[in-house]
């Protein structure tokens, strides 16, 4: 097996991306690619990525494997990357990682014991849809956070608005279609959901530099699915679980 | 008052 990428925002996005849920991970190769699935340990957040081989520079797998690695060991790695260095990565018989930074950093890292099971992924009907821009989101979450730590989102036809209510007083944010940040809303029926920012904020934040446009898809007191396109990658899907009358 | 799911409520 061995990867090499062509540059390293994609690679530090999805680590950095994977770090706001897990101390842990497990990447699966198989000859289609990289992927990653894993839950936070509350199992309230879910990153699901999957890396096409075509992303690559350089790619082959000849057998699937299972890697695992401790996000923090392989992000400081990742970090010593200029934005146009390549970052390669293979692994040796002695079962370190190997992590070519550039042309000449040559780290090797230890892998740990993969303690990965196989995560499903919730089974539920979207019935509404909003693309933005991920920067037009991230502002938005910040707008909402002020005033509260959960962000609630409303569709009804193509319409749609973000609120948030907490002690101190509430906002809405009624989205306008004429906005050039703002591409889809859809939904076949009217939708509620709410969902914590303290999940949000941060993956948005780690994925949002390198994604342009965004997908949220939701129902009524159902999950939340963000779509995030990142120019190489082949998606990068973030369930959360919402937060509902009890 | 607000309760948060997990994910696995809905696998």
């Amino acid at each position: 097996f061995g990867a090499k990428t062509n540059g390293s925002d994609d690679l530090k996005a999805i680590i950095s991306a994977i770090s706001t849920l897990v101390e842990e991970a497990t990447f699966v190769a198989t000859a289609e690619g990289i992927s990653f699935r894993g839950m936070d340990p509350s199992h309230v957040a879910l990153i699901d990525i999957s890396w096409p081989n075509s992303a690559f520079e350089k790619y082959e797998c000849d057998s699937d494997i299972k890697f695992g690695v401790r996000i923090d060991e392989f992000s400081k790695l990742i970090k010593r990357a200029d934005k146009k260095d390549s970052i390669e990565i293979s692994i040796s018989e002695q079962n370190m990682l190997l992590v070519t930074v550039g042309k000449n950093k040559k780290y090797k890292m230890r892998l740990i014991e993969s303690s990965a099971t196989d995560t499903p992924l919730p089974k539920i009907p979207y019935d509404s849809k909003i693309m933005l821009s991920s920067s037009k989101f991230d502002k938005i979450l910040g707008d909402v956070q002020v005033v509260s730590d959960y962000l609630t989102i409303h569709t009804s036809d193509s319409k749609g608005d973000f609120s948030g209510k907490g002690d101190s007083g509430e906002v809405v944010i009624d989205l306008d279609k004429d906005d050039e940040d703002i591409e889809e809303i859809s939904s076949k029926e009217d939708s509620v959901g709410t969902y914590s920012l303290e999940y949000l904020n941060p993956v948005v934040k780690a994925v949002g530099n390198t994604a342009g446009v965004i997908t949220c898809e939701f129902s009524s007191a159902k999950p939340l699915r963000i779509e995030f396109k990142v120019a190489n990658i082949g998606r990068i899907h973030f369930y959360l679980a919402p937060r509902v009358e009890s | 008052l607000m309760r948060q799911k997990t994910l696995s409520d809905f696998f």
